[in-house]
């Protein structure tokens, strides 16, 4: 792939794992990986800006994806986990 | 909190530590760990004790990848450790990602922050939005001169299990120090002793004199000696046992109380007239002593603290508050009745019982966790 889009793909594999790890999303087919406005992808990114005190645009943007590889502590950031 | 807000019912907690980093020194994995403990417990009544052998509330180790609960590590990092709300089997449980690099210092993963968010989900903390409090999800270099513990956090762990209470010790201790009225001769105290505690502290001529029993030390704050003096060398009707004091540096006054009574002192004298009550300065009859007194320069305003309030002066109106405050409502992070309180450069340093505490006035909050003894050469 050309570099940026390369990056873009690991951006989305970055955001997805931590999205899954943290945030309670579940992936169930490619679909949910659409980035439309209202998609489940988008508003699990919008839940974590939130959360996380970033703008919340539901957008990769560079300071959500700066901050998903800032160590962290494992446990998830929204209920649902028991 | 948690959904549900589970809790421990207890208020001495086990903890065990399974197996060690070989990134430190056991040594200074056990100081992380129980230094850590300590500013929970310098905030809540909870207590923490080492478990060598058997189970524990908390059970702590370092694992890589699966180790046998529901979430794996995932190497070096992204997700530096996890632990669990309060409860049985894995509840309470800290667990610590032996991939990443263990440190003490400021480099790498410090053990001591990370513990210290942890064990806050093990007493049943949840993750905070502040960016700035503790239990934020994400890690952050953080400045070991600064208390951790922000508000958020102080208000999130209090909400589950209340403020530092006197506990009896303490109460019998202080009462002991306050209320010296047994024959029995109190044995000078020995000022590194982690026990050690205060009648008062205030400023002196640019010296700090910290009071306890029928003595005070004289420290220089830029000078290392100390010298122990008798109360009664320098001031012979003074009754031992001072129970506040504050200096007010531009009369050259320090005001000394005992009981319902004060005395003003300049150097070694006695100034004429004095002792008198202390309801001459406006407190109301229900008033029989102060616990602690202080005069911050800047705002011009003498501050008396009673159990857990205070009343304020204003000396340049002459006027006493109408009513007194909660001590916590001015000063964050301040909890309880205090023993002695002074204010050294921008900062006021509270005494209670084995527990200093720096307050900023400027930020408003507990900028640091010191022994008694911070000031002595130990």
């Amino acid at each position: 792939f050309p570099a940026d889009t390369r990056q873009k793909k690991e951006g989305i594999q970055l955001i997805q794992t931590y999205l899954e790890n943290y945030y309670n999303f579940k992936k169930d087919g490619e679909s949910d990986l659409i980035w439309k406005n209202n998609s489940p992808i988008t508003k699990k990114i919008k839940e974590m800006q939130d959360f996380l005190g970033l703008e919340v645009t539901g957008k990769l943007d560079s300071d959500t994806l700066d901050l998903i590889q800032q160590p962290r502590c494992g446990f998830p950031d929204i209920a649902g986990f028991s | 909190t948690f959904a549900g807000e589970p809790k421990w019912t207890k208020k001495v907690l086990t903890y065990r530590i399974l197996n060690y980093t070989p990134d430190l020194h056991p040594a200074d994995v056990n100081a992380a760990i129980k230094k850590a403990f300590n500013v929970w417990s310098s905030v809540t009544p909870l207590k923490f004790v080492k478990e060598e052998n058997d189970l524990a509330d908390i059970m702590i180790s370092f694992a890589v990848r699966g180790h046998n609960d529901f979430i794996p590590f995932d190497g070096p990092g992204g997700a530096v450790a996890h632990a669990y709300a309060p409860g049985t089997g894995f509840g309470g449980d800290a667990h610590f990602d032996e991939d990443e690099t263990w440190t003490i210092s400021t480099e790498g993963t410090n053990l001591f922050y990370v513990a210290l968010h942890e064990f806050g989900h093990s007493l049943g903390l949840f993750h905070s939005k502040d960016p700035e409090a503790l239990m934020y999800p994400i890690y952050r270099k953080f400045d070991p001169s600064v208390f951790p513990l922000h508000q958020d956090d102080i208000n999130g762990i209090q909400h589950l299990y209340g403020h530092t209470p006197i506990t009896y010790s303490d109460q019998r201790e202080s009462s002991e120090v306050k209320e010296p009225d047994e024959p029995k001769e109190p044995a000078l105290a020995d000022t590194c002793s982690p026990d050690l505690t205060f009648d008062a502290v205030t400023t002196f001529r640019g010296e700090i004199m910290f009071f306890k029993d029928k003595y005070f030390w004289r420290k220089h704050p830029s000078l290392r000696e100390v010298n122990v003096v008798l109360i009664s060398s320098f001031w012979p009707r003074l009754p031992p046992g001072v129970d506040a004091a504050y200096e007010v540096p531009e009369k050259d006054e320090t005001v000394l109380f005992k009981g319902n009574e004060f005395w003003v002192v300049r150097g070694d004298t006695i100034l004429p007239g004095y002792p008198q009550k202390i309801y001459a300065l406006g407190f109301p009859k229900d008033v029989t002593k102060i616990d602690a007194a202080f005069y911050n320069r800047n705002k011009g305003k003498i501050y008396f603290f009673i159990v857990d309030k205070f009343w304020s002066y204003n000396k340049r109106s002459q006027s006493m508050d109408r009513k007194p405050r909660q001590i916590r409502e001015a000063f964050p992070g301040i909890n309880g009745k205090i023993d002695a309180v002074f204010q050294h450069n921008d900062f006021f340093y509270f005494f209670h019982g084995r527990k200093q505490f720096e307050f900023d006035p400027g930020k408003k909050r507990v900028t640091r966790l010191l022994k008694t003894n911070f000031w002595f050469p130990c």
